[in-house]
């Protein structure tokens, strides 16, 4: 464990908590894209499989547990408790389009061609794009409320802060692992465009992020 | 790659 991890972790337990609280606090889960959030528990899920099976560390199996029970639980309030907030209008990325490819890659490109290891493979290739249909939607009404926003920006420091990670542990213990830093980097890319109208808007007290 | 037993990181 490295401070860039231990900083990385927190930021995406910050995100996430972010937004649960906006939907519990709001009663409403306006403006948030469901479908991403349905992503972001099937790469828990997916990848968190070995939950039972190997004991890395008390931290690591309470962080599991814990982002596995955050991520359910704000599905759950989009698709059932606030239901009848969720924007499906706005909310209509194909996430077929996402699914089939990193299907199709997880096969391909994995360590070992076992079950665990093709589904820990498939949960880092799409946790790389599951924050898509969610920049579709604010792409798509154009606007983003400004806590919104501080979900995406902290989503978006928690794997950039890892590649902080995988350079030192490079560096310190000469382990790399290349699946992971090759899809971390895209992720992070996809978040460049937000990045730059959060430092640009949001933080200047612009309150709603609206696009140009 | 070093093979590893299990992955680590969250």
């Amino acid at each position: 464990m490295n401070v860039f991890r231990l900083a990385g972790d927190v930021s995406h337990l910050v995100a996430i908590i972010i937004l649960l609280l906006k939907i519990w606090r709001s009663k409403s889960c306006a403006g948030i894209s469901g479908k991403s959030q349905v992503l972001f528990a099937l790469v828990f899920t997916t990848r968190y499989l070995d939950l039972f099976t190997v004991f890395i560390s008390v931290y690591n199996t309470v962080m599991k547990v814990v982002f596995l029970a955050l991520s359910y639980a704000t599905v759950y309030l989009i698709y059932m408790r606030f239901r009848n907030s969720y924007n499906s209008e706005n909310d209509t990325f194909r996430v077929e389009f996402l699914l089939v490819p990193v299907i199709g890659l997880s096969f391909l490109e994995n360590y070992a061609f076992t079950p665990l290891e093709i589904l820990w493979t498939f949960s880092i290739f799409l946790e790389a794009v599951a924050i898509m249909p969610q920049l579709f939607m604010i792409t798509k009404t154009g606007e983003a409320e400004s806590i919104t926003t501080h979900y995406l920006f902290f989503l978006g420091l928690y794997r950039a802060l890892y590649i902080a990670n995988w350079v030192w542990r490079y560096h310190t213990e000469s382990f790399y692992d290349l699946i992971a830093i090759v899809s971390g980097v895209v992720q992070t890319i996809f978040f460049c465009d937000f990045f730059y109208l959060y430092f640009t808007r949001v933080l200047r007290g612009r309150g709603k992020m609206t696009l140009p | 790659y070093q093979r590893r037993a299990h992955h680590d990181e969250l």
